[in-house]
């Protein structure tokens, strides 16, 4: 089973 | 002042429809280079970014920059009141606090003007880091559209695979499962119906159906879509907007529990 991962994980917040 | 002209309303009319369905809301940020904005939807699954340079407009004026927190929504139902062959003109003021949308006519017989009030909203700018993708693939957008439409009734996610072969899309299911394949074509009779695969490793990634299917309604806008992958980052989705920009998306990848 694939879990979403959100942009956050990725991404840096500002 | 700020005040942006474009001959062809439909183009924007195509760019809401490209992100009606992902954003409720945004922020314009309009400086002397163009407008843009950056937003995610309320799940911060996919992110939204469009750019339209200054020097794609008809005429283009923004005295100082501008930051309009508009309703997605509420400038969908303005765009749908131009006429097919309209031209528009967004105008505002500086520290405004509506924008008004400007609708004439080609023969200039007709004048709308709506003016739609801005909202306050919250800077959430994202950095996004400079990424070399293992794989870049250019397909009709036309094509990107079926195959997500098609293999989005097999289940709520598709798995993109690409491999020297070319890439391979699949989605299983209760009912089943489905897989099309497509190869590298670039002897097509036109650049639009080519597709080009720029592979430098194999991978293989996981995107929920939900969200692709909202960005190929940006299809209207391109002819070709363009997919940015690599191994555990999110996708990218770029559609061109003619000569004047483009709109990407950045799609946060399904992993293993």
């Amino acid at each position: 089973k694939k879990k979403q991962t959100t942009l956050m994980k990725f991404f840096k917040a500002p | 002042m700020f005040e942006a002209r474009l001959v062809q309303s439909a183009i924007l009319k195509k760019v809401l429809d490209a992100v009606k369905d992902l954003l409720t809301e945004a922020t314009f940020e309009c400086s002397d280079s163009g407008i843009q904005v950056q937003a995610m939807d309320s799940a911060h699954v996919s992110l939204v970014s469009l750019n339209l340079r200054s020097d794609g407009f008809d005429k283009y004026r923004c005295d100082r920059n501008l930051s309009m927190g508009m309703s997605i929504s509420c400038m969908s139902k303005i765009l749908r009141c131009a006429g097919a062959e309209d031209t528009v003109t967004l105008r505002a003021w500086d520290n405004p606090e509506s924008i008004t949308f400007i609708f004439e006519s080609p023969n200039k017989d007709k004048l709308a003007e709506y003016e739609m009030k801005l909202i306050n909203m919250d800077q959430e700018h994202l950095g996004i880091p400079e990424t070399s993708y293992s794989c870049v693939i250019k397909m009709p957008s036309g094509e990107f559209s079926r195959i997500c439409r098609d293999l989005s009734q097999f289940g709520e996610s598709i798995t993109f695979a690409c491999s020297k072969e070319g890439i391979k899309f699949s989605a299983s299911g209760d009912y089943g499962s489905a897989n099309i394949k497509l190869v590298q074509n670039t002897d097509a009779d036109k650049e639009e119906e080519a597709v080009v695969i720029d592979m430098q490793e194999p991978l293989k990634l996981t995107f929920a159906c939900r969200y692709l299917n909202c960005f190929v309604k940006a299809g209207p806008l391109c002819n070709q879509v363009q997919l940015s992958m690599s191994d555990d980052v999110p996708l990218v989705c770029e559609y061109k907007i003619g000569d004047i920009g483009h709109i990407k998306y950045y799609l946060a990848p399904k992993i293993d529990d």
